[in-house]
């Protein structure tokens, strides 16, 4: 466990806590893509089933319980509690277009053609995508709440953090996995443009809205 | 590539 790692994960939960927060207190789940929100919740269950066969550490356990719960209670505020302010209208994004080449790309290339491993690398390669819908519905809309643009600062950042921890483990380690590195390049790569938007309109205290 | 029982990242 080196900083990049653990300031990694909990910018994950940072962003992770953030969106939940936001919704209770608002009550509400206007401007968030539900379809990112299960993107993800499919992503946690797939990748922790190792839960049931092996045991790491005690914060590696409890981290994979949080976000697994947490992003079950996501799910649930945006397609029961809140349903009502659910803006399903923008959030049109063909997740199909997403799992389907992404459950073939893992049948495909993976570290092990098994069961478990297929699984972990089917959430590895939908991670990096995942958020595809939740853009995807700004860009329709052409803006976000500031508390939403916050979601996706911590959430950027924390694979940007996991690339440094990588280059870190590679180096002090001699771990690599290609798999992980691939497709965590292509998900930071997917919030670069966002990140700009971030540093430029929203820490200087504007709305993010994006020109007509 | 490393096992499943190695998985200690997030």
């Amino acid at each position: 466990m080196n900083i990049f790692r653990l300031t990694g994960d909990l910018s994950h939960l940072a962003a992770i806590i953030i969106l939940l927060l936001k919704i209770w207190k608002t009550r509400s789940c206007a401007g968030i893509s539900g379809k990112s929100q299960l993107l993800f919740a499919l992503v946690f269950t797939t990748r922790y089933l190792d839960l049931f066969t092996s045991f790491i550490s005690l914060y590696n356990t409890s981290m994979k319980l949080i976000y697994v719960a947490c992003s079950y209670a996501t799910v649930y505020l945006i397609y029961m509690k809140f349903k009502a302010t659910y803006d399903g209208n923008h959030d049109t994004f063909r997740v199909e277009f997403l799992v389907v080449p992404v459950g073939g790309l893992s049948f495909l290339v993976n570290h092990d053609f098994s069961p478990l491993e297929i699984l972990w690398t089917f959430s590895i390669y939908l991670e990096s995508v995942a958020i595809l819908p939740q853009l995807f519905m700004i860009s329709k809309t052409g803006e976000a709440e500031t508390i939403t643009t916050h979601y996706l600062f911590f959430l950027g950042l924390y694979r940007a953090l996991y690339l440094i921890n990588w280059i870190w483990r590679y180096y002090f380690e001699g771990f690599f996995d290609l798999i992980a590195v691939v497709a965590g390049v292509v998900q930071t790569i997917l919030y670069c443009d966002f990140f700009y938007l971030y540093v430029t309109k929203v820490l200087k205290g504007k709305k993010l809205s994006l020109p007509a | 590539g490393q096992s499943v029982e190695g998985k200690d990242e997030l």
